[in-house]
């Protein structure tokens, strides 16, 4: 997967993904976009495969929008204890959780940060407001990092694959380093939703494994959009 | 290509176990448990599965509200074991390692 927040000259705080996974071939079919709806409002958006509760993408409109990357460390028996023995809960019900009861980005952060989980994760979280985004790099209690949005010092985006950002990715699925080049060469003057799309649609960012790309702006809510990409 | 994903509205206010009925009117029951056999087979060792299927049937016990009934009530949309449905929803979890 490879997620992306970022922030525009005015303020404008913009947040994509791309969903790389297996079984394309099914999941391409049961992508779904879904409207969470609680007392005839939209309390919270994600996307997710049809038959998954928990969420990998979404948006509490006008507060603040989430997405998930795997992060591979430890052994699967960690996850196994983690699970059914201290009964942590997965990674994507934690985000689903964050965007029903957060009321705000700091309250998401936290809840992001510290709450146990099953497995390790990167969280990406966008706010709707100036420097509102980080990527928070979790193990299962607790937070390994936190790297924010510094747009001031020229950290005007982050991006985030499936590899922490102080090591370097393997150059057998490097997706950090054209990212990272799309969005200098776009700039912070011209990025938008529409540019966005164009660095989530350059390879080897979109590949093919790819099976959506979502792009959010809290401060737009409306514009929350996911394309199936079809290899 | 690029293509919008259907889109659904999905209550919050409906019972766990019933509110994602609505939208699995649009899914192919056969079509769900051929994804679900699919993706469960492909990540989770048989013996694995063996093991954790009985434990992953006595949800309620250590799984929270809402994620317990809508699995629940998923499994019986797609007419799987609901053991299964949790295993699908812990797909992530089997393979981040």
């Amino acid at each position: 997967c490879t997620s992306i927040v970022a922030q525009d000259k005015q303020g404008n705080i913009y947040h994509g993904r791309n969903m790389d996974y297996d079984f394309g071939e099914y999941l391409h079919k049961i992508t779904i976009d879904v409207d969470f709806i609680k007392d005839g409002q939209v309390k919270f958006q994600g996307t997710t495969f049809f038959g998954y509760v928990g969420l990998w993408t979404g948006q509490s409109p006008h507060k603040f929008s989430i997405s998930g990357n795997e992060r591979d460390v430890g052994y699967w028996w960690e996850n196994a204890m983690a699970a059914f023995l201290a009964r942590f809960i997965p990674a994507s019900w934690l985000i689903r959780t964050t965007l029903s009861e957060a009321e705000d980005f700091e309250t998401a952060f936290d809840m992001l940060t510290k709450i146990p989980i099953i497995a390790s994760v990167y969280y990406i979280i966008g706010g709707s407001t100036s420097r509102q985004g980080a990527i928070i790099t979790r193990k299962r209690i607790g937070p390994v990092d936190v790297w924010p949005l510094d747009p001031l010092n020229g950290a005007w985006y982050r991006v985030e694959t499936n590899y922490d950002h102080w090591t370097n990715p393997p150059p057998y699925d490097d997706r950090r380093t054209p990212a990272i080049k799309a969005l200098n060469a776009t700039g912070q003057e011209h990025i938008n939703l529409n540019s966005l799309f164009k660095v989530f649609s350059t390879k080897p960012v979109l590949n093919k494994l790819t099976i959506y790309t979502t792009l959010m702006s809290n401060a737009d809510p409306d514009k929350y959009q996911t394309f199936i990409r079809t290899p | 290509s690029a293509a919008a994903p259907r889109r659904f509205n999905v209550s919050l206010d409906s019972p766990p176990e019933s509110r994602w009925g609505p939208v699995a009117q649009h899914f192919d029951p056969a079509f769900m448990r051929t994804v679900l056999d699919h993706v469960v087979d492909s990540m989770i060792p048989k013996w694995v599965h063996a093991i954790i299927r009985p434990i992953a049937e006595d949800l309620e016990n250590f799984i929270p509200q809402p994620y317990e009934g809508e699995i629940r009530g998923l499994a019986k949309y797609f007419g799987v074991n609901v053991g299964d449905g949790l295993l699908l929803n812990l797909a992530y979890e089997f393979t981040a390692f």
